[in-house]
């Protein structure tokens, strides 16, 4: 473990945070995407198949639980609850999301460390990961303002896998044997599809103003 | 496996 990683970790707990205060705290999901929410519940569930057949540490296994328990209450909370579920952007968020599962699992069957039943999956959570804020952004394009507690969820979800970066850096400099080019790759990816985002974010933080994406 | 192995990353 080193500050970058648990620093990613940390800022990955605070964009769920953030996420369940939007929505317990407003009772609503406006300018949430369901389809990004139940794209980031099958990235834990495929990622974290070791959970009971590795233990690695007590931390890592919290996480892990962590992670998986907030994102399937996320989206049962958006499909469910009564109140939540009817400020669901229903005709916004129409991205075709199952075509990135598709893309990352074929995808993890040409492209894995190994050719395991648990190797397969965890690309697939890998390469699912990059590209399951898709839907999200392209719904917060089409919905024009963004909310700051949604705008802040997107930012923290964004900057976690840039401290990952760092991390892999400072851990391709300390540990000889370190090689994860996989995730190094995909994490990349992942963190320029939010450029854009970023920009605007930081934009609107430096005028103060509410935060504009161009329709 | 230690820390350090494989996927010890969350």
């Amino acid at each position: 473990m080193n500050i970058f990683r648990f620093a990613g970790d940390m800022t990955h707990l605070i964009s769920i945070l953030v996420l369940l205060l939007k929505i317990y705290a407003t009772k609503s999901c406006s300018g949430i995407s369901l389809k990004t929410q139940e794209l980031y519940a099958l990235v834990f569930l495929t990622r974290y198949l070791d959970l009971f057949t590795d233990f690695i540490s007590v931390y890592n296994t919290i996480m892990k639980l962590v992670f998986i328990a907030s994102s399937l209450a996320v989206v049962c909370c958006m499909r469910m609850h009564r109140v939540v579920r009817r400020s669901y952007d229903k005709d916004l968020d129409t991205f075709r999301h199952y075509f990135l599962i598709l893309a990352s699992f074929v995808l993890a069957l040409l492209v894995n460390e190994k050719f395991t039943f648990q190797e397969i999956f965890w690309a697939f959570s890998i390469y699912l990961e990059a590209l399951a804020i898709l839907p999200q952004l392209v719904l917060l394009q089409r919905s024009g303002n963004v909310d700051n507690l949604t705008g802040q969820y997107v930012f923290f979800l964004g900057a976690y896998r840039a401290f990952y970066i760092l991390n892999w850096i400072y851990r391709y400099f300390t540990e000889q044997h370190f090689s994860r080019w996989i995730a190094c790759v995909s994490g990349l990816v992942q963190t320029v599809l939010y450029a854009d985002f970023f920009y605007y974010y930081f934009i609107s933080w430096k005028n103060n103003a509410k935060m504009q994406l161009p329709a | 496996p230690p820390e350090g192995s494989y996927h010890d990353e969350l």
